[in-house]
Protein backbone atom coordinates (compact mmCIF):
# COMPACT_ATOMS: atom_id res chain seq x y z
CA UNK A 1 0.00 0.00 0.00
CA UNK A 2 3.35 2.60 -0.71
CA UNK A 3 2.10 5.51 -2.42
CA UNK A 4 3.64 9.37 -2.10
CA UNK A 5 1.71 12.82 -2.52
CA UNK A 6 3.90 16.20 -2.35
CA UNK A 7 2.47 19.44 -3.18
CA UNK A 8 3.80 23.15 -3.20
CA UNK A 9 2.57 26.41 -3.38
CA UNK A 10 5.18 28.61 -4.94
CA UNK A 11 8.76 29.65 -3.80
CA UNK A 12 9.77 33.20 -3.58
CA UNK A 13 10.97 35.53 -0.57
CA UNK A 14 8.63 34.00 1.84
CA UNK A 15 10.26 35.34 5.33
CA UNK A 16 9.65 34.12 8.54
CA UNK A 17 9.32 38.11 9.40
CA UNK A 18 7.15 39.26 6.87
CA UNK A 19 4.73 36.59 8.16
CA UNK A 20 2.17 37.03 11.11
CA UNK A 21 0.96 34.11 12.60
CA UNK A 22 -2.42 34.16 12.06
CA UNK A 23 -1.34 33.93 8.17
CA UNK A 24 1.24 31.38 8.56
CA UNK A 25 -1.48 29.28 10.22
CA UNK A 26 -4.10 29.79 7.23
CA UNK A 27 -1.04 28.78 5.06
CA UNK A 28 0.09 25.80 7.26
CA UNK A 29 -3.93 24.57 7.16
CA UNK A 30 -4.50 25.35 3.66
CA UNK A 31 -1.74 22.75 2.53
CA UNK A 32 -2.96 20.28 4.76
CA UNK A 33 -6.14 20.42 3.28
CA UNK A 34 -4.59 20.28 -0.45
CA UNK A 35 -2.50 17.25 0.87
CA UNK A 36 -5.67 15.38 2.25
CA UNK A 37 -7.34 15.72 -0.62
CA UNK A 38 -5.35 13.90 -2.13
CA UNK A 39 -4.09 11.25 0.22
CA UNK A 40 -7.76 10.26 0.77
CA UNK A 41 -7.75 9.19 -3.15
CA UNK A 42 -4.54 7.35 -2.82
CA UNK A 43 -5.36 5.35 0.14
CA UNK A 44 -8.41 4.23 -1.45
CA UNK A 45 -6.23 3.00 -4.15
CA UNK A 46 -7.04 5.96 -6.39
CA UNK A 47 -5.03 6.75 -9.40
CA UNK A 48 -2.29 9.05 -8.82
CA UNK A 49 -3.44 11.20 -11.57
CA UNK A 50 -6.60 12.06 -9.49
CA UNK A 51 -4.99 12.44 -6.75
CA UNK A 52 -2.85 15.35 -8.17
CA UNK A 53 -5.93 16.88 -9.62
CA UNK A 54 -7.87 16.68 -6.94
CA UNK A 55 -5.05 18.30 -4.89
CA UNK A 56 -4.40 21.12 -7.23
CA UNK A 57 -8.06 22.16 -7.59
CA UNK A 58 -7.99 22.58 -3.29
CA UNK A 59 -5.19 24.75 -4.29
CA UNK A 60 -6.90 26.84 -7.05
CA UNK A 61 -9.67 27.41 -5.02
CA UNK A 62 -7.66 28.83 -2.30
CA UNK A 63 -7.19 32.73 -2.30
CA UNK A 64 -3.88 32.08 -0.43
CA UNK A 65 -2.23 30.88 -3.52
CA UNK A 66 -1.05 32.20 -6.85
CA UNK A 67 -3.71 30.33 -9.22
CA UNK A 68 -7.26 30.37 -9.50
CA UNK A 69 -8.79 32.50 -7.10
CA UNK A 70 -6.19 34.66 -5.35
CA UNK A 71 -4.15 34.61 -8.77
CA UNK A 72 -1.93 37.39 -9.68
CA UNK A 73 -3.14 40.44 -12.12
CA UNK A 74 -1.95 41.48 -15.32
CA UNK A 75 -0.68 44.77 -16.54
CA UNK A 76 -4.31 45.35 -17.88
CA UNK A 77 -5.99 43.95 -14.92
CA UNK A 78 -7.12 40.67 -16.06
CA UNK A 79 -6.60 36.88 -14.44
CA UNK A 80 -4.42 34.99 -16.95
CA UNK A 81 -4.15 31.46 -15.66
CA UNK A 82 -2.16 28.71 -16.97
CA UNK A 83 -1.67 24.62 -16.02
CA UNK A 84 -0.78 21.29 -17.17
CA UNK A 85 -0.67 17.90 -15.91
CA UNK A 86 0.88 14.84 -17.40
CA UNK A 87 0.35 10.98 -17.08
CA UNK A 88 3.61 8.86 -16.60
CA UNK A 89 1.51 6.06 -17.38
CA UNK A 90 1.67 7.23 -21.06
CA UNK A 91 3.10 10.28 -21.25
CA UNK A 92 0.10 11.43 -22.10
CA UNK A 93 -0.33 15.42 -21.57
CA UNK A 94 -2.40 18.33 -21.08
CA UNK A 95 -2.19 21.83 -20.47
CA UNK A 96 -4.18 25.45 -20.80
CA UNK A 97 -2.85 28.97 -21.06
CA UNK A 98 -3.93 32.28 -20.69
CA UNK A 99 -7.43 31.61 -19.67
CA UNK A 100 -9.92 34.17 -17.26
CA UNK A 101 -13.43 32.46 -16.95
CA UNK A 102 -12.40 28.79 -16.21
CA UNK A 103 -12.53 27.96 -12.48
CA UNK A 104 -10.43 25.36 -12.01
CA UNK A 105 -7.94 25.63 -15.41
CA UNK A 106 -6.15 22.00 -13.90
CA UNK A 107 -9.26 20.47 -15.28
CA UNK A 108 -9.60 21.69 -17.90
CA UNK A 109 -5.60 21.14 -18.85
CA UNK A 110 -6.62 17.49 -17.93
CA UNK A 111 -9.96 17.52 -19.93
CA UNK A 112 -7.73 18.81 -22.99
CA UNK A 113 -5.38 15.43 -22.43
CA UNK A 114 -8.00 12.89 -21.87
CA UNK A 115 -10.73 14.83 -24.15
CA UNK A 116 -8.75 15.93 -27.17
CA UNK A 117 -6.08 15.29 -29.58
CA UNK A 118 -4.09 17.98 -28.36
CA UNK A 119 -1.82 18.96 -25.66
CA UNK A 120 -1.68 22.49 -25.46
CA UNK A 121 -4.85 25.15 -25.78
CA UNK A 122 -4.68 28.67 -25.18
CA UNK A 123 -6.78 31.65 -24.42
CA UNK A 124 -10.51 32.17 -25.98
CA UNK A 125 -10.51 28.71 -27.90
CA UNK A 126 -8.97 26.82 -24.54
CA UNK A 127 -12.28 28.83 -22.74
CA UNK A 128 -14.78 27.96 -25.49
CA UNK A 129 -13.62 24.01 -25.23
CA UNK A 130 -13.87 23.44 -21.88
CA UNK A 131 -17.44 25.16 -21.67
CA UNK A 132 -17.81 22.40 -23.97
CA UNK A 133 -16.63 19.60 -22.22
CA UNK A 134 -19.06 21.30 -19.72
CA UNK A 135 -16.51 22.58 -17.02
CA UNK A 136 -17.35 25.24 -14.07
CA UNK A 137 -16.96 28.58 -16.13
CA UNK A 138 -16.77 31.92 -13.95
CA UNK A 139 -17.25 35.33 -14.10
CA UNK A 140 -13.37 36.66 -14.64
CA UNK A 141 -14.02 38.39 -11.13
CA UNK A 142 -14.55 35.44 -9.63
CA UNK A 143 -10.65 35.31 -9.62
CA UNK A 144 -10.51 38.81 -7.77
CA UNK A 145 -8.64 39.30 -4.26
CA UNK A 146 -8.18 42.91 -2.70
CA UNK A 147 -4.59 41.84 -1.81
CA UNK A 148 -3.72 41.00 -4.68
CA UNK A 149 -5.04 44.00 -6.65
CA UNK A 150 -3.14 45.79 -4.53
CA UNK A 151 -0.46 44.64 -5.77
CA UNK A 152 -0.48 45.40 -8.55
CA UNK A 153 -1.47 48.90 -7.89
CA UNK A 154 2.23 48.78 -5.55
CA UNK A 155 4.14 47.41 -8.93
CA UNK A 156 2.67 49.95 -11.38
CA UNK A 157 3.24 52.78 -8.86
CA UNK A 158 6.85 51.66 -8.66
CA UNK A 159 7.66 50.99 -11.90
CA UNK A 160 5.33 52.15 -14.79
CA UNK A 161 7.65 51.20 -17.14
CA UNK A 162 6.63 47.23 -16.18
CA UNK A 163 8.30 46.03 -19.01
CA UNK A 164 11.23 45.92 -18.25
CA UNK A 165 12.70 44.25 -14.84
CA UNK A 166 13.47 46.27 -12.00
CA UNK A 167 16.17 44.85 -10.63
CA UNK A 168 15.50 46.06 -6.76
CA UNK A 169 17.85 49.16 -7.22
CA UNK A 170 15.76 51.01 -8.51
CA UNK A 171 17.65 51.75 -11.84
CA UNK A 172 15.99 50.12 -14.93
CA UNK A 173 17.70 47.98 -17.43
CA UNK A 174 16.63 47.20 -20.52
CA UNK A 175 18.03 43.86 -20.76
CA UNK A 176 15.22 41.08 -19.36
CA UNK A 177 18.06 38.51 -18.84
CA UNK A 178 20.15 40.75 -17.08
CA UNK A 179 21.17 39.03 -13.38
CA UNK A 180 19.46 40.61 -10.93
CA UNK A 181 20.30 41.52 -7.56
CA UNK A 182 17.33 41.60 -6.10
CA UNK A 183 15.84 38.41 -7.70
CA UNK A 184 12.29 38.80 -6.42
CA UNK A 185 11.43 42.00 -7.80
CA UNK A 186 10.87 40.31 -11.51
CA UNK A 187 7.15 41.76 -12.55
CA UNK A 188 5.72 41.93 -15.86
CA UNK B 1 1.78 29.10 -8.79
CA UNK B 2 1.19 25.39 -7.08
CA UNK B 3 1.48 21.88 -8.22
CA UNK B 4 1.25 18.37 -6.97
CA UNK B 5 3.04 15.22 -7.89
CA UNK B 6 2.36 11.38 -6.85
CA UNK B 7 2.85 8.24 -7.31
CA UNK B 8 -0.15 5.58 -5.93
CA UNK B 9 -0.05 2.13 -4.98
CA UNK B 10 0.06 0.60 -8.58
CA UNK B 11 2.98 2.43 -9.57
CA UNK B 12 1.46 5.33 -11.76
CA UNK B 13 3.25 8.63 -11.55
CA UNK B 14 1.20 12.04 -12.49
CA UNK B 15 2.30 15.65 -12.41
CA UNK B 16 0.03 18.69 -12.06
CA UNK B 17 0.82 22.72 -11.77
CA UNK B 18 -1.28 25.74 -12.11
CA UNK B 19 -0.34 29.24 -12.14
CA UNK B 20 -1.54 33.08 -12.20
CA UNK B 21 1.62 33.97 -14.08
CA UNK B 22 3.64 37.09 -12.92
CA UNK B 23 1.79 40.09 -11.63
CA UNK B 24 1.54 42.96 -14.63
CA UNK B 25 2.67 40.49 -17.29
CA UNK B 26 2.02 42.11 -20.62
CA UNK B 27 1.36 41.05 -24.33
CA UNK B 28 0.53 37.62 -23.29
CA UNK B 29 3.20 36.47 -21.81
CA UNK B 30 3.26 32.61 -19.98
CA UNK B 31 5.83 30.73 -17.69
CA UNK B 32 6.98 27.43 -17.44
CA UNK B 33 3.81 26.27 -15.38
CA UNK B 34 1.62 25.16 -19.14
CA UNK B 35 4.55 23.90 -21.17
CA UNK B 36 5.24 20.35 -20.32
CA UNK B 37 8.51 19.39 -19.62
CA UNK B 38 9.59 22.98 -18.60
CA UNK B 39 7.17 23.21 -15.49
CA UNK B 40 5.16 19.93 -15.54
CA UNK B 41 6.83 16.33 -16.28
CA UNK B 42 5.99 12.70 -15.48
CA UNK B 43 7.04 9.56 -16.73
CA UNK B 44 6.71 6.43 -14.97
CA UNK B 45 9.98 5.03 -15.39
CA UNK B 46 12.08 7.86 -13.71
CA UNK B 47 10.05 10.79 -11.79
CA UNK B 48 7.06 13.08 -11.45
CA UNK B 49 8.00 17.04 -11.46
CA UNK B 50 5.99 20.37 -10.84
CA UNK B 51 8.03 23.63 -10.87
CA UNK B 52 7.70 27.16 -9.26
CA UNK B 53 9.89 30.01 -10.22
CA UNK B 54 11.04 32.77 -12.54
CA UNK B 55 9.41 30.86 -15.99
CA UNK B 56 11.70 32.03 -18.76
CA UNK B 57 14.79 29.81 -16.84
CA UNK B 58 12.78 27.00 -16.53
CA UNK B 59 12.15 26.98 -20.13
CA UNK B 60 15.03 27.78 -21.25
CA UNK B 61 16.53 25.01 -19.50
CA UNK B 62 13.60 22.42 -20.01
CA UNK B 63 13.88 22.00 -15.90
CA UNK B 64 11.12 19.14 -15.62
CA UNK B 65 12.14 16.99 -18.37
CA UNK B 66 16.02 17.57 -17.94
CA UNK B 67 15.40 15.89 -14.12
CA UNK B 68 13.52 12.66 -15.63
CA UNK B 69 16.59 12.54 -18.46
CA UNK B 70 19.43 12.61 -15.40
CA UNK B 71 17.67 10.07 -14.32
CA UNK B 72 17.23 7.42 -17.03
CA UNK B 73 19.97 8.50 -18.51
CA UNK B 74 22.67 9.50 -16.25
CA UNK B 75 21.28 7.11 -13.04
CA UNK B 76 21.24 10.32 -11.04
CA UNK B 77 18.41 9.58 -7.48
CA UNK B 78 15.86 11.94 -7.59
CA UNK B 79 17.88 14.18 -5.28
CA UNK B 80 21.03 14.53 -7.38
CA UNK B 81 18.74 15.15 -10.43
CA UNK B 82 16.81 18.12 -9.13
CA UNK B 83 19.38 19.56 -7.20
CA UNK B 84 21.41 19.64 -10.21
CA UNK B 85 18.39 22.24 -11.67
CA UNK B 86 17.63 24.24 -9.19
CA UNK B 87 21.16 24.41 -7.73
CA UNK B 88 23.18 24.58 -10.21
CA UNK B 89 21.81 25.24 -13.85
CA UNK B 90 18.79 27.47 -12.70
CA UNK B 91 20.98 30.34 -10.60
CA UNK B 92 23.88 30.18 -12.91
CA UNK B 93 21.43 31.71 -16.18
CA UNK B 94 20.38 33.98 -13.62
CA UNK B 95 16.94 32.02 -12.63
CA UNK B 96 15.28 31.08 -9.13
CA UNK B 97 12.88 29.41 -7.70
CA UNK B 98 11.53 25.29 -6.29
CA UNK B 99 10.18 22.54 -7.73
CA UNK B 100 8.55 18.97 -6.09
CA UNK B 101 9.35 15.77 -7.63
CA UNK B 102 8.85 11.94 -6.45
CA UNK B 103 10.24 8.87 -8.07
CA UNK B 104 8.55 5.50 -9.02
CA UNK B 105 9.96 4.09 -5.79
CA UNK B 106 8.35 7.09 -3.22
CA UNK B 107 11.23 9.26 -3.12
CA UNK B 108 10.49 12.79 -3.26
CA UNK B 109 12.93 15.96 -3.35
CA UNK B 110 11.40 19.76 -2.93
CA UNK B 111 14.44 22.05 -3.26
CA UNK B 112 14.34 25.31 -4.26
CA UNK B 113 16.92 28.17 -4.00
CA UNK B 114 14.67 31.47 -3.13
CA UNK B 115 13.79 32.11 0.78
CA UNK B 116 10.86 29.91 1.16
CA UNK B 117 8.40 27.76 -0.51
CA UNK B 118 5.43 26.40 0.45
CA UNK B 119 5.62 22.70 0.68
CA UNK B 120 4.40 19.50 1.82
CA UNK B 121 4.28 15.87 1.62
CA UNK B 122 2.13 12.92 2.91
CA UNK B 123 2.19 9.13 2.59
CA UNK B 124 0.91 6.01 3.47
CA UNK B 125 1.39 6.42 6.84
CA UNK B 126 -1.13 9.44 6.62
CA UNK B 127 1.07 11.84 8.49
CA UNK B 128 1.72 14.88 6.69
CA UNK B 129 4.79 17.19 7.02
CA UNK B 130 4.39 20.84 5.87
CA UNK B 131 7.15 23.69 5.85
CA UNK B 132 7.37 27.22 4.20
CA UNK B 133 11.06 28.97 5.24
CA UNK B 134 14.25 27.75 4.49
Amino acid sequence: KKFSLVIHGGAGTILKKNMTPEKEKAYQQALNDALQAGYKILNSGGSALDAVEATVRVLEDCPLFNAGKGAVFTNEGKNELDASIMNGKNLAAGSVASVTTIRNPITAARAVMERSQHVMMVGAGAEKFAKQQGLEIVDPSYFYTEERWQGLLKVRAEDPDSVALDHGNKTKTTGMLKQPENRDYKYG
Amino acid sequence: TVGAVAVDMQGNLAAATSTGGMTNKKFGRIGDAPIIGAGTYADNNTVAVSCTGWGEFFIRLSVAKTISDLMEYKNFTVKQATDELIHKKVPALGGDGGLIAVDKNGNIAMPFNTEGMYRGYIKQDGKPVIAIYK
